[in-house]
């Protein structure tokens, strides 16, 4: 025999070849690939021999313990026993092929010459996985107990959730003390079901979701926990606590209520004791934002911009005032308003209100003084006065363009600033008049 | 004032009573300037310092009872930069304004007069009034008097000086008015006061002189700042401030 060395590709010839083999030979070749692979192995050239049953020139193909075939004669030819194109396959990482030959080719007196063959083999990835597990192999693999993973060249194992691999790499055992869920929805449930949980277990599992997310729970058929006619949940218990805070204890056949935990944080502790089959539990939870209150205005005059039907974590809100308002947070005047919606679904500032803007006490006039044309001594938005000098004296002056009715004319804008059309914000001036006597010399005598 | 009357209250309600170097007059522009000659703040063939107090007094026809409303105390003396102290015969430029450091309250008895816009106001004959707290009948008024004088001919105050071999400056930023004929005139304390003239198209009293200067008083004429000439000075002295 000769080993080749470990390949993941290669070839094996008759000797001599492509010359005609010698007589009297017998050699086995030991084809290894590396663990974890197969061998796969084909004939591209097959000139042996024919003989019936192969008995004198033969290829012999072997692997794991199993004869695969006696090959002679020439490809295509049905003469003898070729192997065509067929594809050997080893299920471990060896195979075997023996060439035979006898004392002579001759036919019919006539020495014939037979080149031998040439045949290639590769390392094909075994799939461990979905080899059965065999208790009389030669070099037993121990199988995973839970789950395995094939890749090229090996495999691992790994366990359900709830189970820690051990350091075999194989076994599994129970392990639930730390599970943690964090992804938005997702199933967690006892171990092994709906097959009865095993005993002496001390689970906790914790599911934590962003802030601003609310956790739904919803238990699922079938829910079976070890229970007692007379007393709740002595033996076996599942603890459901909402950010720190126990909401229930659960246990018996009776399926628990959904739950909303107005909480981002739940934590489930199931403690089971050194008996008991049944068949556990299996809840599904999904995440909801949290909601804020609608936002409403406390008077009329206040407009909350783009109201929408709802709003949740992270949403806020505008609040303006009806023109001639001003937005007011308690005696604090705002320039502008903005709420928004916390994790704990509260807004983080109190609606404001809206008053109405108030201009003040009018200037005084030097020379003149002004009247309410609304209501006296109100100085509120769209409140009017009118201003005037003391005539025959003085005389209003004013833009040549500004007409006679809005002359002196001003009303408190929405700005509060007394405003007029054509002067603005500039109270207008009483400039005296020039040669008016209100008593001028008149003589009678002539 | 010479051959005129007792003003009543409110017939000339822009006339100032002022004391600086002696009596004087002026005349009230807007609600804070004082009208009045420079000779009344800077007089010629003065010998003391110019460093007299401006008193000035406004509002009543009484000399008693106008001291008795108080002075306006003056904010600024601007004097026409062509006034000449030092030249005896030469009243050109006799023009001042005094800006007062508070505006004052107009009423019946206290309202400005206006200035002229153009030369109709100074045509031959045409009637004016002259008030002033001046000397009348050889005595200091007690009392704000009045006057109506007509604007006189150029030509004929021009005869009338040379007719005295006088040498004073009669330029044409003056103008005369009385006549020899006439008693009435202006006198002294009536400087600084306004040769006022009724337009009837406005119905407004006009000042178009300042009291100035005279050869004594009565029986001649009288010779007055022409303020048409000097109304673009006013305006900007007045905008300036």
């Amino acid at each position: 025999s000769i080993f080749i060395p470990q390949k993941l590709f290669g070839e094996v010839t008759s000797p001599l070849y492509p010359k005609p083999y010698p007589n009297n030979f017998e050699r086995t070749t030991v084809i290894t690939v590396p663990q974890g692979y197969r061998v796969k192995l084909v004939f591209w050239q097959f000139n042996l021999e024919p003989s019936e049953g192969c008995f004198y020139d033969y290829v012999k193909i072997s692997a794991d313990k199993k004869n695969l075939g006696r090959f002679c004669g020439q490809l295509g030819s049905p003469l003898g026993n070729p192997p065509g194109k067929k594809e050997f396959m080893s299920r471990g990482n060896k195979m075997l092929l023996t060439f035979h030959t006898d004392f002579s080719n001759e036919e019919n007196g006539t020495i014939m010459f037979y080149r031998g063959f040439l045949a290639y083999y590769q390392a094909v990835d075994l799939d461990e996985c979905a080899s059965q597990p065999n208790s009389v192999e030669e070099d037993p693999q121990p199988w995973c107990q839970h789950l395995c993973h094939n890749y090229i060249g090996g495999y691992f194992c790994s366990c359900h959730p709830g189970y820690k691999l051990q350091t075999d790499g194989h076994s599994c055992q129970a392990e639930c003390s730390s599970e943690l869920y964090t992804e938005p929805s997702g199933y967690i449930s006892s171990l092994e079901y709906p097959k009865p949980y095993p005993p002496d277990l001390r689970c906790n599992y914790s599911i934590r979701v962003e802030r601003g997310l609310t956790l739904h729970l919803k238990f699922l058929e079938p829910f079976e926990i070890d229970d007692h006619q007379q007393v709740h949940c002595p033996y076996d218990q599942l603890q459901v606590y909402a950010n720190g805070k126990n909401i229930g204890e659960f246990c018996g056949t009776q399926r628990p209520p959904d739950l909303d935990s107005s909480s981002n944080a739940v934590d489930l502790l199931f403690f089971t004791d050194e008996s008991g089959d049944s068949r556990g539990w299996k809840l599904h939870y999904t995440t909801e934002i949290i909601k804020c209150p609608q936002p409403k205005a406390l008077d009329e005059f206040t407009i909350i911009q783009d109201l929408q039907p709802q709003y949740q974590f992270r949403d806020y809100f505008i609040a303006t005032c009806k023109q001639g308002y001003q937005l007011m947070e308690g005696n604090k005047m705002l320039l502008s308003f903005t709420a928004v919606c916390q994790d704990d679904g509260t807004w983080h500032r109190a609606m404001p209100r809206c008053k109405i803007k108030d201009c003040g006490q009018p200037r005084s006039l030097p020379n003149g003084d002004f009247k309410y044309t609304t209501t006296k001594g109100v100085n509120t938005y769209q409140a009017s006065i009118q201003y005037y000098c003391h005539e025959p004296y003085y005389k209003m002056l004013t833009r040549a363009e500004s007409s006679e009715s809005a002359r002196g004319k001003y009303t408190c804008t929405a700005q509060g600033i007394w405003k007029n059309g054509q002067e603005g914000e500039k109270i207008p001036r009483c400039l005296p008049v020039c040669g008016k006597p209100v008593n001028p010399v008149e003589q009678t005598q002539r | 004032i010479i051959g005129g009357q007792r003003a009543q209250l409110g017939n000339f309600p822009w006339q100032a009573f002022t004391n600086i170097h002696g009596r004087g007059g002026g005349a009230l522009l807007g609600d804070r300037w004082i009208l009045t000659a420079a000779h009344t703040l800077y007089p010629k063939e003065h010998d003391s310092p110019n460093n007299a107090t401006v008193d000035v007094f406004l509002g009543h026809t009484s000399v008693e009872e106008i001291m008795k409303l108080g002075n306006h105390p003056i904010r600024r003396v601007s004097i026409h930069p062509d006034y000449r102290q030092d030249e005896s015969n030469n009243f050109e430029g006799d023009i001042a304004l005094l800006e007062l450091e508070n505006s004052v309250a107009l009423g019946p008895n206290l309202l400005p007069i206006c200035l002229p816009d153009n030369e109709t106001f100074y045509d031959n004959g045409l009637m004016g009034y002259v008030s002033g707290f001046g000397i009348t009948a050889e005595r200091i008024a007690s009392n704000l008097r009045f006057v109506r004088l007509p604007v006189a001919r150029r030509e004929a105050c021009e005869n009338w000086l040379r007719g005295l071999k006088r040498k004073d400056v009669f330029s044409q930023s003056m103008f005369c008015a009385g006549d020899p004929s006439l008693k009435q005139d202006s006198c002294q304390g009536d400087s600084g006061g306004v040769f006022a003239v009724r337009d009837p198209n406005s119905d407004r009293w006009v000042a178009t002189g300042i009291v100035s200067w005279g050869i004594g008083c009565s029986r001649g004429y009288g010779f007055y700042t022409k303020l048409l000439n000097y109304v673009d000075w006013i305006k900007k002295e007045m905008e300036e401030e």
